[in-house]
């Protein structure tokens, strides 16, 4: 059900399926 | 195109179990089928994607950054016991793109290409102000450490007389100025005390490989050439895989190794 203007988000993290954690470091 | 609905496809988590397996199946091919600079550890998981595949099966796409380690691709040392480079020794990256077909619980490696680019000046300068970045392998400094590294081995070798097979880095360091260099190298049918036409000189057919580290340092007065290298196992003739090779060997020439430290090195 989309959020009407003014109304607070969803509770919880935010979900990002992708891209994945970084296992050593960013380049 | 998709005709019919046929064409649909599921979009996985990047770190979900079924996603990483895959993506470890492509990291072994990878690195299997590497035969010069460095093999490659995963970093990051970029993009998934499984398509259903007629009459049964699935593939996935998938989208792969690596990271550079300091192993060899012909060192055998499986690549969970191999350093990650990191940022000081000026990294380097690779995006790879996957395909692999999941067909009855096997899976089998459609296609591979990667490729790699070294981290940015900026990035490195951040970790380490003075740390040297990479050079280029056709560097005049890096042409003669190479040089002066592989005559200094050639030298003290009692064996074979070795060729360069790949420069593999270089980094010229301003303060104090030296360069050091990593190098692979091959062993001839030439004997190195009584080499005097290199050019003559052919790598065997059972190739034994080795890994060249060595530094240049040119003084006023003269110069100083530092070398190490570690020699691998011999591989046979039609050897078209790495899978399965033994470990490297102690050189003869090599110093004996301590019990305490059994390095497969050999090293002059």
């Amino acid at each position: 059900k989309p959020a009407k203007p003014g109304m607070a988000g969803a509770a919880g993290p935010l979900v990002r399926p992708c891209p994945g954690r970084i296992r050593h470091f960013k380049v | 195109v998709p005709l019919g609905g046929g064409m649909t496809f599921r979009q996985p988590n990047c770190d979900d179990p079924e996603t990483e397996q895959v993506a470890g199946v492509a990291m072994n091919y990878i690195n299997d089928n590497l035969f010069q600079s460095y093999k490659v550890i995963l970093n990051q998981i970029d993009k998934v994607k499984v398509w259903n595949r007629r009459p049964n099966g699935e593939v996935y796409e998938l989208e792969l950054d690596t990271l550079e380690t300091t192993c060899h691709a012909l060192d055998p040392t499986p690549v969970e016991n191999c350093t990650v480079r990191q940022v000081a020794e000026h990294a380097v990256e690779g995006d790879c793109d996957v395909q692999v077909l999941k067909q009855n619980g096997q899976f089998t490696v459609l296609t591979a290409r990667c490729d790699s680019n070294p981290d940015s000046a900026e990035d490195v300068r951040k970790v380490c102000p003075n740390c040297p970045l990479l050079a280029q392998t056709n560097d005049t400094s890096v042409v003669v450490a190479v040089e002066k590294a592989l005559a200094a081995f050639n030298a003290q070798s009692n064996g074979s007389y070795y060729q360069l097979v790949e420069t593999s880095r270089g980094q010229v360091v301003p303060v104090p100025p030296y360069t050091y260099v990593e190098f692979v190298v091959a062993a001839t049918d030439c004997v190195a005390k009584e080499v005097t036409d290199p050019a003559v000189c052919k790598l065997l057919a059972e190739k034994q490989y080795g890994f060249c580290k060595g530094t240049h340092i040119q003084r006023l007065g003269g110069e100083d050439v530092k070398v190490s290298c570690t020699m691998f196992q011999t591989q046979p003739p039609a050897a078209g895989s790495k899978a399965g090779g033994p470990g490297p060997v102690v050189d003869v020439a090599a110093p004996t190794s301590s019990p305490a430290n059994p390095a497969p090195a050999a090293v002059v």
